[in-house]
């Protein structure tokens, strides 16, 4: 369950960045 | 695949599974909602990139 909100987590960070890239 | 939506769309789209996220971290992580929440993520990330795109090896792979 912790590695499991660890993942939630980076996907987060990961989408957030994700959101960057399409506004460049 | 090429990508599908414009920018703008793909932002939305993004931002609308961000925030569900918080919603998942109460649940367990075998519940079919965090499966759910995945797969249509990965869509999104198609259709706002295409596919293959390095962005989506990096989702998949986290």
């Amino acid at each position: 369950q912790n590695s499991f909100i660890k993942t939630l987590h980076n996907k987060r960070s990961l989408l957030e960045g994700f959101i960057e890239q399409l506004k460049i | 695949i090429p990508p599908s939506l414009s920018s703008s769309q793909a932002i939305e789209l993004i931002k609308k599974q961000m925030e569900q996220i918080d919603k998942l971290l109460q649940l367990h992580c075998d519940d079919p909602e965090v499966r759910k929440w995945d797969n249509l993520t990965e869509q999104v990330i198609i259709r706002a990139f295409g596919k293959p795109h390095d962005n989506l090896d990096v989702y998949s792979s986290a």
